[in-house]
């Protein structure tokens, strides 16, 4: 357990002094591993230490803790103000309705996430419409038509026409039905794909969404960031979904994500059901990739 | 003799960068590394060098733990029916992964079945149904939110009559943290036995390629309840180099079978080791 490992470092202080280079150095390397196997992004990992490194040094230990839960307690700290960035509430738009885009890799969760997500704004008094848009995989649309009619949730679909098409019908009935949130569910894509990521870009410009959400599988490693990084730079996201965290997974490519996106993590999902869906709370994700 | 190359700082970092961002992790980028030292110190290695030693270390061990050891050729009589059970964690690629093999042998001329034993995920059935529709394979259902091991046993007898070749058994995605949802992995070994005993003959776990070193627990515990006789590492078409599948092989002893290369049903190559090292390396 991390405070354990980082006792051995400090055994030569002794609830005073100050942290000092060599042994705040010593005690990050351990954390360093720590940070990797749990997926954080290598150059996150050393960037962020560095941080820490700088943040720690020099600070006087208290009296009430050892040198190596001060240390912790700064890494905590660093760590939970990283990940969080205080939640907001979804913006909306002036025009009705608002809408929603959901994008990310093949199997993140999206529409498992657009039915929750549809859930959860209605719990919130809103009046949601779920628009089924990914054209590509068997049996996609049938798949969020059903999770509508399982919870009672409007869900828009057409089939035989393109995703943008798909949309702009849903946006259309949404307006004319009185839906106040249109959340719109995509094929899952990779983003190394140009033509899929060109027919984001093109959804993004008619639609004028007023979100656009990475829904991220919380086991992702490394390459957490070159996805994160190409989403943002090629469709600006505007918040990240954290999906299967009811696994054992550390979830490092939270921070990685976070990052490299500056997008603030929203929700998270924690379940397959309809309810498992809470939003993100930094701190305990913070704890999570600690150990 | 000249003297043994030593690693910087620098050089080393840029070493281990190359390897954990490869979701090798740190204990294998660690092996590997003191692999490439124990090199320096017998050859004479100049510091291009370098980069293809480790390469070659990587290619080694890869090829002593995850590359299979006999082609399916080797086999003596294959059974009748073959039964294979395709599992793993959620959104992973299991169902096309299925529909991509139900293809493949269907090419080679084998009669294969696919069994939809996922009767829990929304239209999962409807998804499979299409993959078998393509493949031009038959399919046996049960009815909607039925107990999976009793489309399981459906299967398995419908298989048994018709005289099927391979069955193909897809499986509800599952975090392997879910001890109910494990156990019934447990119940649907037992079912299948009752028709043929040998049945699982295989059983494929199938791994996001994006997975970072949760890849190894999920190994862990699949292995458990139900023993994996392979994996399949999916979505490697994308920019992640499925490195976790080295741990798995180091540590669980399973190698890997398929790569999925895409989301086409022709997406799909036989496990070489020369796939990981390249997308490594470069
Ligand atoms: N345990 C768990 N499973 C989840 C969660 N979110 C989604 N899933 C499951 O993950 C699998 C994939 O979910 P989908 O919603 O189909 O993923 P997707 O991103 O829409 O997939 P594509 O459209 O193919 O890209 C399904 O089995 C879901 O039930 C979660 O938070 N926890
Ligand atoms: N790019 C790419 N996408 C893939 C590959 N294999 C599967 N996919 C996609 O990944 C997504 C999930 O695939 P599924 O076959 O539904 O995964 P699953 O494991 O059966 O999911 P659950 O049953 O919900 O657990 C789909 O969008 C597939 O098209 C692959 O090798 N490459
Ligand atoms: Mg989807
Ligand atoms: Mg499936």
């Amino acid at each position: 357990e991390l405070t354990e490992k980082l006792e051995g470092f400090f055994s030569g202080l002794k609830g005073r002094g100050k942290l000092t280079e060599d042994n705040v150095r010593e005690s990050l390397r351990d954390v360093r591993r720590i940070l990797l196997e749990a997926d954080v992004n290598f150059a996150v990992a050393r960037d962020f230490l560095k941080r820490v490194e700088e943040k720690a040094v020099g600070v006087d230990v208290l009296k009430s803790v050892t040198p190596a839960q001060q240390v912790i307690k700064i890494l905590h700290d660093e760590l939970t103000e990283l990940l969080g960035g205080n939640f907001r509430p979804l913006k909306r738009s002036k025009e009705t309705p608002t809408v929603i885009m959901m994008v990310g890799l093949q199997g993140s969760g999206k529409t498992t996430t657009t039915g929750k997500l549809g859930h959860y704004l209605r719990s919130h008094g809103m009046r949601p419409m779920l628009a089924a848009c990914d054209m590509q995989r068997p049996a996609a649309i049938d798949q969020l038509e059903r999770i509508g009619e399982q919870s009672s949730l409007t869900v828009h679909a057409k089939r035989g026409v393109s995703a943008l098409e798909a949309a702009l019908a849903a946006k259309e009935a949404a307006r004319l039905g009185g839906q106040d949130t249109l959340i719109v569910d995509t094929a899952g894509r990779l983003h190394v794909d140009e033509e899929l990521m060109n027919e984001l870009r093109d959804l993004r410009d008619q639609l004028h969404p007023s979100e656009i959400l990475f829904v991220a599988d919380g086991m992702t490693g490394q390459d957490a960031v070159n996805s994160a990084k190409a989403f943002t730079e090629q469709l600006d996201i505007t918040g990240v979904v954290m999906t299967k965290l009811d696994g054992d997974a550390r979830g490092g490519a939270a921070l990685s994500v976070r990052e490299v996106s500056g997008a603030p993590i929203r929700f998270a999902g924690i379940g397959e059901k309809i309810e498992e869906f809470e939003e993100f709370h930094p701190d305990r994700m913070a704890n999570r990739i600690l150990g | 003799v000249g003297a043994a190359l030593k690693l910087d700082e620098e050089t080393l970092e840029k070493l281990e960068e190359i390897l954990i961002t490869a979701d090798l992790g740190v204990e294998t980028s660690m092996e590997l590394i003191e692999r490439l030292r124990k090199r320096l110190r017998l050859e004479s290695v100049t510091a291009e060098d370098v980069l293809r030693v480790l390469r070659e270390e990587l290619d080694r061990m890869i090829e002593e733990t995850v590359a299979e050891k006999e082609t399916e050729g080797d086999e003596e009589e294959q059974p009748r029916p073959h039964v294979t059970f395709v599992v793993g964690v959620n959104g992973t690629g299991k169902t096309t992964t299925l529909g991509k093999i139900a293809n493949r042998y269907a090419k080679q001329g084998e009669s294969v079945l696919i069994v939809a034993a996922d009767t829990f995920r929304t239209a999962a059935v409807e998804q499979v149904a299409i993959w078998a529709e393509r493949a031009g394979v038959d399919i046996v259902r049960g009815a909607t939110g039925a107990d999976p091991a009793s489309v399981v046993y459906d299967g398995l007898s419908a298989a048994l009559s018709r005289n099927v070749q391979r069955v193909l058994v897809d499986t509800a995605g599952r975090l392997h943290t879910k001890t109910n949802l494990m156990a019934e992995l447990g119940k649907l070994d037992r079912v299948a036995k009752k028709l043929v005993p040998e049945a699982p003959h295989e059983v494929l776990l199938v791994v996001d390629g994006t997975t970072g070193q949760n890849g190894l627990s999920q190994a862990k515990a699949f292995a458990e309840v139900s023993g994996v006789t392979a994996l399949v590492v999916t979505k490697l078409d994308g920019t992640a180099k499925g490195g976790v599948l080295v741990p798995i092989g180091r540590e669980l002893g399973i190698p890997v079978r398929w790569i999925g290369l895409g989301e086409g049903i022709d997406d799909l190559v036989p496990f070489e080791p020369r796939l990981v090292v390249e997308a490594v390396f470069g």
